[in-house]
């Protein structure tokens, strides 16, 4: 379903050259549940970023469900975005003057859904991650958990082949935390395909292998022969 | 040398009212290092903007070092924040258009310390989380455990009295994360007052008392016997 080859992304900052990625390879079937593990500047969000069709490799190619998504121009790659992932971003980036449940419809607006249903659908992925309450407050009124449950809603609402998640429970006490992990089971269960970058071993427990990077490169890729 | 006193914050949402904080007392003595714990929307961040001089309560009182906090005007808050109060954000809350050195050199700006000493200063409190590298990055170019990390440095650099951390290994691999807390550690043995929110009990491990929040009541305030 989603395949990278000697994947690399750099950086020019000034005179310097950051080498984010240095040569990914990776092949992920539909319906996976991955946990993505490294330490702080490995390369996880980057490797988010390009598999999400936010941004495109410096070289090596990246494949979406049988199309190679790292050619296709910008709004090819929206397009793609809109209709096959949900990413829930490390920091959220909820759109600050917009209330909850209209930050959660976004995707929705953007696929073309008429106001009824979005407004139905999004109610429904609020409720879900435990807001319906709070369906009406902007982020700055929302508690940093809150705001990242509003991120995962969103993430959800228009039912993607994908879920991205860059530390999804970062912000989440630790019963809630298992309540979001649970949701994710449940729909990779009916069939979504789940990548999870996460530093706490509680979370990848969920997943059933495990991707580490260390410098840019994937230095272990393991089955959990367990489950 | 901090004491709350039946503290209560409120905010209007609309028409309803959200009871953040319910009457919360507590006191905390010079060199504790206590963690705060608690479900999603509890309470802890906004307990922690109070003590930490950002906002005021509603009704209650709030003293800190001596000083009643809860009655100041804007430019004395500020002050004593400046003086006494290291506080690492949730969401880190750099200027993004800001390097990571002058990020962090930004407390020292306000001190009213000269240019070069500025320097110096911010240039140490990198390297002690790691970062030295990255001086010359904005947020954008950082990696999110790398801009939770200058947050760090930032709330350390003007050797504050009182550090309060809201959930600051949330985007750190568990290797760095450690490193962080063996900093937090060894500046508490120094003297250093410290107060951190968390989910992770490998976090709360390292504070020798746990509050726990829930609806905005304090539910239990044990002092780990074991250390
Ligand atoms: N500026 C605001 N306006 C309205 N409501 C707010 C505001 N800030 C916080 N709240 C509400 O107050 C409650 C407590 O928020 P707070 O941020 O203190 O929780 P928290 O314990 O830090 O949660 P988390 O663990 O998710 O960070 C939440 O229900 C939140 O929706
Ligand atoms: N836009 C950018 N410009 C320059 N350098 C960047 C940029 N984005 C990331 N980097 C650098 O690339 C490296 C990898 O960053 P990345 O965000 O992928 O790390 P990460 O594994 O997600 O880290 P963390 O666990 O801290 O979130 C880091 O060293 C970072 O400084
Ligand atoms: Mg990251
Ligand atoms: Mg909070």
């Amino acid at each position: 379903f989603l395949r990278c080859h000697d994947v690399h992304k750099d950086y020019l900052v000034g005179t310097e050259t950051v080498r984010a990625l240095d040569g990914v390879s990776v092949a992920i079937d539909r319906g996976e549940f991955v946990s993505v593990m490294g330490p702080s500047g490995s390369g996880k969000s980057t490797f988010m970023n390009l598999v999400g069709c936010l941004d495109r490799p410096n070289s090596g190619s990246i494949e979406l469900d049988g199309e190679r998504v790292s050619d296709l121009t910008s709004d090819s790659l929206a397009s793609v975005r809109n209709q096959k992932i949900g990413f829930v971003f490390q920091q959220f980036n909820l759109l600050g003057r917009t209330s909850a449940l209209d930050n959660v419809a976004l995707p929705l607006l953007y696929a073309g859904v008429d106001r009824g249903e979005r407004t139905t659908r999004a109610d429904e992925a609020l409720a879900r991650v435990g807001l319906a309450d709070r369906a009406q407050h902007v982020p700055a009124q929302l508690s940093g958990g809150q705001q990242q449950r509003v991120a995962i809603a969103r993430a959800l609402v228009n039912s993607p082949d994908m879920l991205l998640a860059d530390e999804p429970t970062g912000a989440l006490d630790t019963a809630t935390g298992q309540e979001i992990m649970r949701l994710f089971q449940a729909l990779n269960e009916a069939g979504l395909t789940v990548i999870v970058v996460t530093h706490e071993a509680e979370v990848a427990d969920y997943a059933r292998r495990i991707l580490r990077f260390r410098d840019g490169l994937i230095t272990s890729d393991t089955l959990d022969e367990v489950r």
